[in-house]
């Protein structure tokens, strides 16, 4: 876990083959969130590298109740640490990992 | 399973599911 206290990972392998990624979020370090959040539960969800932006799914998990709005920004740097390597790695080798 | 659940939000799929204890234990 980031110094945000979540950890975000590829839920299925990532083969390239689509711009949408699986990706698994959940709460490693509870303390260091501000708000209340669903302790123990991995989100699952899938992120359009193209379409997506991290802000919008953090937006969308805090409209669902999973976390606060005082979070929201934890969230969505979660998200965006785990997906912009994925983007580089892409535009370097767009012929697929 | 029953463990899941599935919650949609402005077109968007969430699956939420217990964290697999494996992961818990590395943090």
């Amino acid at each position: 876990a980031e110094d945000t206290g979540l950890r975000v990972e590829l839920a299925e392998e990532d083969d390239c083959s689509n711009s949408s990624l699986a990706l698994r979020l959940w709460v490693e370090d509870p303390k260091k969130l501000k708000g209340k959040h669903k302790d123990n539960e991995a989100i699952e969800f899938s992120f359009n590298l193209e379409t997506d932006t991290p802000e919008e799914v953090a937006y969308e998990m805090v409209k669902s109740g999973f976390f606060h709005e005082s979070d929201s920004k934890a969230v969505a740097k979660s998200i965006r640490d785990r997906v912009t390597p994925i983007k580089k790695t892409r535009e370097k080798k767009p012929a697929g990992c | 399973s029953s463990l899941t659940q599935v919650v949609h939000s402005a077109g968007r799929r969430f699956i939420v599911s217990p964290v697999p204890e494996s992961r818990l234990r590395e943090s």
